[in-house]
């Protein structure tokens, strides 16, 4: 494992935690979407199938048990948490999902590596997770005003695949290993779509103001 | 199986 990867995971996990953090703390999911929260627990479930099949770490296995348990556990407090989910900005979170779930199923149909049930579901999984985040940008577009634990979130949930294709880049160059292009391909489409978003969040930053998304 | 850079990764 190299420093990149390990930035990648952590940033990854710090975007977790730091949304955990913020319903927890606050009993409020104001500005977080359902629709991408869902996305992101299909993505897990459709490419850790492997859990079952194949062991490479105690890391891995025990990453990958997190990040399907908090992203079901975030699902249920939005829909079901009596608190939690009154909160819920259901009236700006209408970004038809579903047409994300069907173009990349459909996509990993056509294009994967084999055409074996764990490796369709292993592509289908890494095209959703390039667009998973629609709906939330969306919502917070819509929404115009990112409280700060929401913007902390989004961009670590941004900087985790920015890690990773470096870490990508690294092993290139050491290992003499391509991975494969449908990572990179996603990976670069997953990066570019919060490319405004980091531009509005390091301004915000760099002036000291709140962050602020231009309708 | 051959090695696989990426499904080692998460």
């Amino acid at each position: 494992m190299n420093i990149f990867r390990l930035a990648g995971d952590l940033t990854h996990l710090i975007s977790i935690l730091v949304l955990l953090l913020k319903i927890y703390a606050t009993k409020s999911c104001s500005g977080i979407s359902l629709k991408t929260q869902e996305l992101y627990a299909l993505v897990f479930l459709a490419r850790y199938l492997d859990l079952f099949t194949d062991f490479v770490s105690v890391y891995n296995t025990v990453m990958k048990l997190v990040f399907i348990g908090s992203s079901l556990a975030i699902v249920w407090c939005m829909r079901m948490h009596r608190i939690v989910k009154r909160s819920y900005n259901r009236e700006l979170d209408t970004f038809r999902h579903y047409f994300l779930v069907a173009g990349s199923f459909v996509l990993a149909l056509v294009v994967h590596e084999k055409f074996t049930l764990q490796e369709i579901f292993w592509a289908f999984s890494i095209y959703l997770e390039a667009v998973a985040i629609l709906p939330q940008l969306v919502l917070l577009q819509r929404s115009g005003n990112v409280d700060n634990l929401t913007g902390q979130y989004v961009f670590f949930l941004g900087a985790y695949r920015a890690f990773y294709i470096l870490n990508w880049i690294y092993r290139y160059f050491t290992e003499q290993r391509f991975g494969r292009w449908i990572s990179w391909i996603s990976g670069l489409v997953q990066t570019a779509l919060y490319a405004d978003f980091f531009y509005y969040y390091f301004m915000s930053w760099k002036n000291n103001a709140k962050l602020q998304l231009p309708a | 199986a051959e090695p696989n850079s990426v499904k080692d990764e998460l």
